[in-house]
């Protein structure tokens, strides 16, 4: 039952998958901006079971630049897990596509496989257009995918993607207030380690580096009395006593995972 | 390094042909991260929080969680900026469970649901993939983290 496009965007095999998968996906272009030429990629994993049935999921990394598919498909949430050859995929057996059908997306043009035919596009990119981009994204792919029109909708995702997603469900949400009966059927989303004010995190991220042992009581004495992260712009002073905090008293780590070793 | 497993793997001809991706050749490497929209980032809001107090008034459902071992954004990041939501409990505080092992601990607000994930750095279902799964199952479910 699947439309020609429907056809043309279904993956019949990755390389290097395993061997027997139990979901259909699909990946393409979708293009969001004729005059510029902005195109963005998805790639739909359809749940394990019953796909029919279950709610529809997309996912959006963090960044800003980074909301690839390197990230939630690959390391994270996806079906597959790629294997440090870069020529095999495996299983992942927690993914999310047990419970969802799950789209990830590059965004905005210019990450990933998603592109522009306008270069200066990749110099003027930014929250507002990133987040019109992907509404008309979801649009014209329900009409790609019509199947999902109606159906209930989640957003996701993480990092600076704690500015896409609620941004994304704002501007659905104003969509959806003309609409009597909205295609989109945004019922909630869910962001993880998210950026969100900028001052709060700012401080509050101070305070873990030392709550943890990772920087001296020195050092955070001088960063709480020399920084003002309410200010739009960090003074010098202060740039140079979280540098130190950074160079010289947090080390060689993971900033990312803070007991994990570093990639050599 | 899995990141690295990405940049071999999206590369490879053969992967973007099954993937009808790069069908204009794109002039760049697939990579995981642009630098130049990273570099040249236009607009960014300060604050999210207006956004939040909107989108819960609407009635969406909110979930925020933290894996409890980043450092970029950490958790103490995510509940001072939370804090200014103020936003009254529905459930207070307490632990959540994965199997017999505490997978972080949550709080119910009004319109609004903050997890942490125990262990977990910045790419929570990387590092603690049953206990996102889980997360995600609840939140689909619209139910509260297991007590038990």
């Amino acid at each position: 039952g699947l439309t020609k496009q429907q056809k043309l965007d279904r993956i019949s095999a990755l390389p290097g998958q395993p061997r027997e998968l139990t979901f259909s996906h699909f990946s393409g272009y979708v293009t969001v901006n004729e005059e510029h030429g902005r195109a963005l990629f998805y790639w739909l994993t359809e749940a394990a079971t019953s796909a029919q049935n279950k709610p529809l999921l997309l996912w959006l990394n963090g960044g800003p630049g980074c909301s690839s598919v390197a990230y939630g498909a690959s390391e994270e949430i996806g079906p597959f897990r790629i294997n440090k050859t870069g020529l095999s995929l495996y299983p992942n057996k927690h993914s999310w596509n047990r419970e969802a059908n799950i789209i990830f997306l590059e965004s905005p043009a210019g990450v990933g496989f998603s592109y522009t035919n306008t270069s200066s596009n990749l110099k003027d990119s930014g929250d507002k257009r990133t987040a019109q981009d992907a509404l008309i994204f979801l649009i014209r792919w329900m009409s790609r995918f019509p199947q999902y029109k109606f159906r209930d909708f989640y957003i996701a995702g993480e990092s600076y993607a704690g500015h896409y997603v609620p941004q994304l469900a704002k501007r659905i949400h104003d969509h959806n207030k003309a609409s009597s009966r909205p295609v989109i059927n945004l019922k909630g989303f869910i962001v993880g380690n998210a950026v969100t004010d900028f001052n709060y995190d700012s401080i509050g991220t101070i305070m873990f580096w030392w709550s943890h042992a990772m920087i001296s009581d020195s050092t955070y004495h001088k960063i709480i009395k020399t920084c003002n992260f309410s200010d739009e712009n960090t003074s010098t002073k202060c740039n140079e006593v979280v540098n130190y905090a950074s160079n010289h008293e947090l080390g060689d780590i993971d900033q990312y995972s803070i007991y994990t070793r570093t990639c050599m | 390094c899995t990141e690295n497993y990405a940049e071999k793997y999206f590369n490879r001809p053969e992967v973007q042909k099954a993937m009808h991706a790069n069908v204009t050749g794109i002039p760049y490497k697939w990579t995981a991260c642009s630098d130049v929209l990273i570099r040249n980032w236009k607009d960014s809001e300060d604050s999210m929080l207006p956004t939040y107090k909107e989108l819960i008034a609407a009635g969406l459902r909110i979930w925020l969680f933290s894996g409890d071992t980043d450092s970029i954004v950490p958790v103490t990041a995510t509940r001072f900026s939370l804090s200014h939501l103020n936003l009254p409990v529905k459930t207070k505080w307490y632990p959540w469970y994965s199997g017999t092992q505490v997978g972080g601990w949550t709080e119910v607000y009004k319109g609004l649901t903050f997890a942490t994930v125990r262990g977990a750095g910045h790419e929570v279902p990387l590092f603690r993939p049953k206990e996102a799964f889980i997360l995600f199952k609840s939140f689909l479910a619209g139910k509260e983290l297991p007590k038990s």
